[in-house]
């Protein structure tokens, strides 16, 4: 069959001013993932590589430019399927690393595990040879105002149904 | 988040799905993104979809995998994805987005939310969007 790539960059109450860096992102992303299913590539590769491309953009929460938690660090997770076999990896709780992406797809294939958090999924990436990063790297602008508009309003955003805030969801 | 599914020229379909989270959570808050069946979800034998929007609405109502099971009992891939993110925010009053690939390759897009950015590649020709309609 011919091969098909789909991705999203995020769904929210995304501003005006953010609406041309995710367009242009999402479709660097696609094309991204294309290149390699042109080239013969599997599935599984094409999405990591489109995820990869939107993990370095700024304009994506994910990755360099994730949302803040509470006390004000970058801590991400990712997942990944192949429909094949059912078969998966997930990290959650990481930090440290652009690409969560790529370390899901190494719990997919080189652990007897599905899910790996925190300190042990940080365990897990070193010793399959991903490096850590400073943290305040995967820290942009954005996501510091996003903290700061968080605060003031002192309550979860709920997308336009409750209060109106980019920073609301995911 | 960010997501993505595929489907090669082997007929093999594939979801990976990547997120901060949501601004402003609790240490140690885990989402939907590595939750299988809610964030992200692909069978070979139905479809793949990559979930987004609030995450702890879509990991009770395992979104993903509700959307592939509408397809497995004969939905089309748009109307699966649409039927489910609005049943989902009908049920939780909260919003949410997903992108769906069956394993024949038929689109589905569909978003609750005011905006959702999206893009896919067919016969070399590129469809984006991010308002509604």
């Amino acid at each position: 069959m011919k091969p098909i790539i789909i991705v999203h960059g995020g769904a929210g109450d995304i501003p005006d001013s953010r609406v041309t860096g995710k367009l242009t992102g999402t479709k660097a992303a696609v094309i991204a993932g294309h290149d390699v299913l042109l080239k013969g590539g599997s599935a599984l590769d094409a999405v990591e590589a489109a995820v990869v491309s939107m993990e370095k953009d700024e304009n994506f929460n994910a990755g360099y430019g994730s949302v803040l938690n509470l006390d004000g660090e970058v801590e991400m997770e990712a997942s990944i399927m192949d429909g094949a076999r059912l078969d998966v990896g997930a990290v959650t709780l990481i930090k440290d690393f652009l690409h969560p992406i790529s370390i899901a797809r190494k719990v997919l294939s080189d652990s007897p595990h599905s899910l790996l958090g925190g300190e042990g999924a940080k365990r897990f990436a070193l010793q399959k040879g991903f490096e850590t990063i400073p943290p305040e790297s995967l820290i942009s602008q954005n996501a510091k105002d996003a903290l700061q508009k968080f605060l003031k309003h002192g309550e979860f955003g709920r997308t336009e149904i409750g209060i109106k805030d980019e920073g609301g969801v995911g | 988040t960010v997501g993505a599914v595929a489907v090669d020229a082997n007929g093999h379909v594939a979801v990976a799905t990547s997120t901060g989270g949501m601004s402003g959570k609790a240490v140690g808050r885990i989402g939907d993104t590595p939750q299988i069946g809610s964030g992200t979800y692909a069978d070979d034998n139905i479809a793949g979809v990559s979930t987004t929007g609030h995450g702890e609405s879509i990991l009770k109502y395992c979104l993903a995998h509700s959307i592939v099971k509408l397809i497995e009992s004969g939905v089309d891939a748009n109307t699966a994805t649409k039927k489910s993110v609005l049943g989902m925010t009908k049920r939780l009053n909260n919003t949410a987005g997903a992108i769906t690939l069956s394993k024949n390759g038929d689109v589905g897009v569909y978003f609750s939310s005011n905006r959702m950015s999206w893009a896919y590649v067919r016969d070399g020709k590129i469809y984006y969007g991010i308002e509604h309609d």
